[in-house]
């Protein structure tokens, strides 16, 4: 999609939060995969939910994505608060 | 950014319009 006006500061900041998750976990690809995997399941049923125009209820809530985050970030504080900046009603 | 794959570059996207979305449901 093409850029809009207010989106390169929300782009900056998740290209830095990515940056920063890949160095973190550098030495631990997998958690790096589970975390891409948790936000790509987390926009797939964003995506049905809007295509079925109200008549589908994400089985992955915003609380949900937060959870299993946090699992994933355990001791890792700052990104898990981080993430939360991004995160709608979290 | 350097060395971005396609996923990173697809987390990047996600993150972005999770915190778009954040935004118009707080305005």
């Amino acid at each position: 999609p093409p850029l809009q006006n207010n989106q390169p500061v929300e782009f900056n900041h998740a290209i830095n939060y990515v940056n920063k998750i890949k160095n973190r976990f550098q030495g631990q690809p997998d958690i790096y995969k589970s975390f891409l995997e948790i936000l790509h399941t987390y926009q797939k049923e964003q995506r049905n939910a809007k295509e079925a125009g109200g008549n589908y209820t994400p089985t992955l809530t915003e609380q949900e994505v937060y959870t299993q985050v946090a699992k994933l970030f355990k001791n890792q504080e700052d990104l898990l608060s981080e993430f939360g900046q991004f995160l709608p009603d979290a | 950014s350097h060395d971005f794959t396609p996923l990173d570059s697809s987390a990047v996207y996600v993150l972005s319009s999770m915190a778009r979305r954040r935004r118009a449901s707080q305005s």
